[in-house]
């Protein structure tokens, strides 16, 4: 487990942050609005109002020894790139930067962000490319129209073998299930008759467009 | 195709709109900010600047032939719920929302969007579960640490096989490779015994926990 600081509790950073928490690191939060850390500090074992561009507190909550950090901050462009690089001179090893967008992110990446994210621009990308799948809560881009999506099996589905439905190689759309997620079990590469039950968690990969005239075709 | 109204062009907002525009569909974005409208019409068809919560506007742009109404307005709460309401008011067969918390996306289900979503609490969840996978790009939770992740084949992966490297069924991670990327080429279920490539894009499904272990004994 390692111990990782947050800076900056907006939406994107405390979601961070709980989800690191519930994984099992050490997690700091850090944010200049004292409602912000107010709003964490149930979930967190550490959050202190503090400013991530002032260099002598960073120092004194000692910074250096992390192993990770995060900056979180969102349209505070300046905050973000002064704390960014504050964070490389005081020698933390991984260092992953939240932009506002792509100037703001080159930037980061410029001045020695390790790692750039881009967190609305990323979800519009998937939310656009399930739009007309309603049924897909997930969907992972691969290329030109292919992706992983997540689907937790619709009514229609329920009691069909998966080559039935159409999925597989031998399904005229090229959609295959990859995983099935059963309660607490994983199913890799599930077998062509394997029958869907209630409150599976289908993995499919396929072209969306294809994924989408399965779905509709098997309604 | 689609017809798809995006009210609320913030960054998800303008990156809904340009995705959906490059799948094909017909978009019409709508902002209350001219310079919002003016930075997204270069990449849109159609865009307009309009209060998405003014009932007359929304009839006169014949929103109610629209398929899909997307609302991401963020933190205008009332505007975005008001707007949810006309647009199912309207006749919008299908809506969905981006919440900016649990509260607001909870008024936004009960007032009648078919989907709502969160992008910076979900891409929070997201990064937080890769930050020690340094290399992976894309992490689809799925239960319990279980997640299929998304990664470019880093230089230390480079000419041995998936089951050299510790993938499979027999290796003692339990993490297998589901999908590989090469190229315009997507290889299902590879073989185990399938060269792994530069610039290959591996899918893999795993606790990820098991995949850093993997990875780190890999290097
Ligand atoms: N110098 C700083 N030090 C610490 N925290 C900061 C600093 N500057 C800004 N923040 C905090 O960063 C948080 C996120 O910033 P902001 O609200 O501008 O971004 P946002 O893009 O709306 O975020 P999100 O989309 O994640 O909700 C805020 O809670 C803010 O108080
Ligand atoms: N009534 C309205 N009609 C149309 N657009 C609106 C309305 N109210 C707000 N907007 C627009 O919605 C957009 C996004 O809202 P805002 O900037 O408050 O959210 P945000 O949470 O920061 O967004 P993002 O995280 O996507 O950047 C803004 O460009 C704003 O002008």
């Amino acid at each position: 487990k390692k111990q990782i600081v947050v800076i900056g509790l907006g939406r994107f950073g405390i979601s961070v942050a709980k989800t690191l928490h519930e994984i099992g690191h050490d997690v700091l939060a850090i944010d200049t609005n004292e409602k912000s850390v107010q709003s964490i500090s149930a979930d967190i074992t550490h959050s202190i109002q503090a400013d991530g561009t002032n260099e002598t507190v960073l120092r004194e909550l000692g910074i250096s020894n992390f192993d990770i950090a995060i900056v979180s901050i969102g349209s505070a462009v300046e905050a973000s790139v002064l704390c960014t690089i504050l964070l490389k001179k005081l020698g933390v090893p991984y260092v992953i930067a939240r932009a506002d967008n792509l100037l703001h992110g080159s930037i980061l990446e410029r001045i020695g962000a390790d790692k750039v994210v881009y967190p609305e621009q990323e979800m519009g990308v998937r939310v656009a490319h399930v739009v007309t799948l309603s049924d897909v809560s997930y969907y992972m881009p691969l290329v030109a129209g292919y992706g992983v999506a997540r689907m937790t099996a619709p009514g229609y589905l329920l009691g069909k073998q998966i080559a039935d439905v159409g999925f597989g190689p031998k399904g005229k759309w090229e959609v295959a299930v990859v995983l099935i997620q059963r309660e607490k079990e994983i199913i890799v590469t599930p077998s062509l008759h394997e029958v869907i039950r209630e409150n599976d968690v289908l993995v499919v990969a396929g072209n969306s467009d294809n994924l989408e005239k399965l779905l509709h075709e098997a309604k």
